[in-house]
């Protein structure tokens, strides 16, 4: 249950730091466009 | 069986310590001649037993560590007899200490040798050295053992050369009734999908480690081993096999023994007597081609303490009674038990042997153990087992694991401005809507990106003490019932 509850934590911030990634990647495609 | 002894010829050389010799005080026995190393376990000397003039290596570990695992190891050193296991001799109880006299490795670790060399090693080095590890691997199978923890950190050199199996402090013997084992234990970047899994493992988990080994040797470091432990961890089973980096720049041969050894699924993986007759490693330049590195090794590593003698002994000459030992010998990667590393560093890929220094990984790379494996202390559905001495709160390792690195990446990363109070106060959303990402800027961005991993941490620390309050109970329960049988 315990690494249950870990293994849903640690893939709850693979997703955030996915999006987080991805929103940087899109500001920076964003910044090259206007560039 | 036959075949596995012959490979494993026995060198003349003091084979056990005597009862005459173990009835004496160590003193009497041996001369200490040099610090070899310390760790969280204690320390290593390098001594030489008077009578042969033999050198040995003692470790000297403060009684009040963790019996259990120094008991196991001496267990299962003291049941091999090959030439690529570290040979253990006998053990003294001296003052608060156990010293455990064993074979001495005048190389040093596979680790120590690269970082000291700032170099990776070439593929007929790592063949070799493969080569060696596989029969000492073959021989641990053979007998029913499993590693656990194979890695460069725990592989030694002899003088000569020859790589040695070493550091059973997780190691563990298979019976028959239980020929798979359901136990977490090794160090994360080389941990097996099927033991991260928990779905039971046998002695290929060794292999995978081994091919784990292999890369690191090539590249000065396992795969993922730039990203947190506890990401790597739930990574590991679920990407494919790790792969060289650049595989442009390795043989064919070499990176299919790695694919044969980086097998997810166990059935399918080679065992140490196939993977001995892999093109790769089946004919080899044998051991004395790894003299040169040890030499230079050697070399690097007087140097780096005659620079450190010169940085310290003005500013602490005055203390130089307490320094004594540490100054004028080597201090290094040898560890124990739950493998603490010191001083590692890791370099670049590639085989042009480059390094580029990475601080940080070295407080990520030691060995974890998560359920250690104790029949009369299963709780519950004996996933969690106790680990440490029953009168202190039992944590479980991987935990205390993370603790210990946090403490040493705690004081910096609380000064950086990503880990401001702002920051530190957020959560991340559970219902998977970031929508207001775009609110923030790019900076800001990046400033949550570098403090998502101290706030993960400081969640499954959140998390722990939850457990723990309702672990606590439980293991009191255990406690004082083992306490009514002794006294019974």
């Amino acid at each position: 249950l315990f690494m249950k509850e870990l293994e849903r934590i640690v893939k709850l911030y693979e997703a955030y730091r996915q999006a987080l990634i991805t929103e940087v990647e899109t500001r920076k495609q964003r910044q090259q466009w206007y560039a | 069986m036959e075949a596995v002894q012959m490979r494993n010829h026995p060198r003349r050389q003091l084979k056990k310590l005597s009862e005459d010799n173990l009835n004496k005080q160590p003193e009497e026995v041996f001369d200490i001649l040099e610090k070899l190393g310390e760790g969280s376990y204690g320390s290593v000397f390098k001594a030489n037993h008077k009578e042969t003039s033999q050198i040995v290596a003692i470790k000297q570990i403060p009684v009040e560590s963790d019996l259990q695992e120094i008991i196991k190891e001496i267990s299962i050193m003291q049941q091999c007899d090959s030439l690529h296991v570290v040979k253990y001799y006998g053990s003294y109880f001296k003052n608060s200490d156990l010293w455990i006299v064993m074979e001495y490795c005048g190389g040093g670790s596979v680790s120590d040798i690269i970082r000291l060399r700032k170099q990776t090693l070439k593929e007929e080095e790592i063949a070799t050295i493969l080569q060696s590890t596989l029969k000492g691997l073959e021989y641990l199978h053979f007998m029913r053992k499993i590693h656990r923890d194979i890695k460069a950190g725990n592989i030694l050199l002899s003088s000569e050369g020859v790589a040695k199996l070493a550091d059973f402090g997780v190691a563990g013997q298979l019976t028959d009734t239980m020929a798979k084992r359901n136990t977490v234990i090794g160090t994360p970047f080389w941990m097996a999908p099927e033991v991260i899994q928990e779905i039971g493992y046998n002695c290929v988990a060794d292999i995978w480690s081994l091919g784990i080994t292999a890369i690191e040797m090539a590249e000065g470091k396992p795969p993922y081993a730039d990203i947190h432990p506890m990401r790597a961890i739930f990574m590991i089973p679920s990407n494919p096999p790790p792969t060289l980096r650049r595989p442009e720049l390795w043989s064919k041969h070499f990176i299919d023994f790695i694919n044969q050894c980086l097998v997810k699924n166990p059935e399918q993986r080679g065992s140490a007597t196939e993977l001995l007759q892999h093109p790769f490693v089946k004919v080899t330049k044998g051991a004395s081609i790894l003299k040169h590195l040890i030499n230079e090794a050697m070399e690097a590593n007087i140097k780096r303490i005659e620079f450190q003698q010169c940085e310290v002994e003005p500013e602490e000459e005055e203390n130089a009674d307490e320094d004594d030992v540490d100054a004028g010998t080597m201090v290094h990667t040898r560890n124990k038990d739950i493998g603490t590393m010191q001083e590692f560093s890791t370099m670049s890929e590639g085989a042009d042997g480059t390094m580029v220094e990475n601080e940080h990984l070295e407080t990520q790379l030691g060995t974890m153990l998560i359920n250690e494996e104790d029949e009369d202390e299963d709780i519950e559905s004996g996933t969690m087992k106790q680990i440490s001495e029953p009168s202190q709160p039992a944590k479980p390792s991987f935990l205390e694991y993370f603790e210990k690195n946090e403490i040493q990446l705690g004081a910096s990363s609380k000064k950086t401005p990503e880990n401001s109070s702002d920051s530190s106060e957020f959560k991340i959303p559970l219902n998977g809507d970031y929508s207001f990402l775009n609110d923030w800027g790019v900076s800001e961005l990046q400033t949550r990106m570098n403090s998502l991993d101290p706030l993960m941490e400081r969640e499954i620390e959140e998390i722990h003490q939850k457990y723990q309050a309702k672990r606590q109970p439980i293991l009191d329960a255990i406690e004082s019932k083992k306490r009514r049988q002794q006294n019974v």
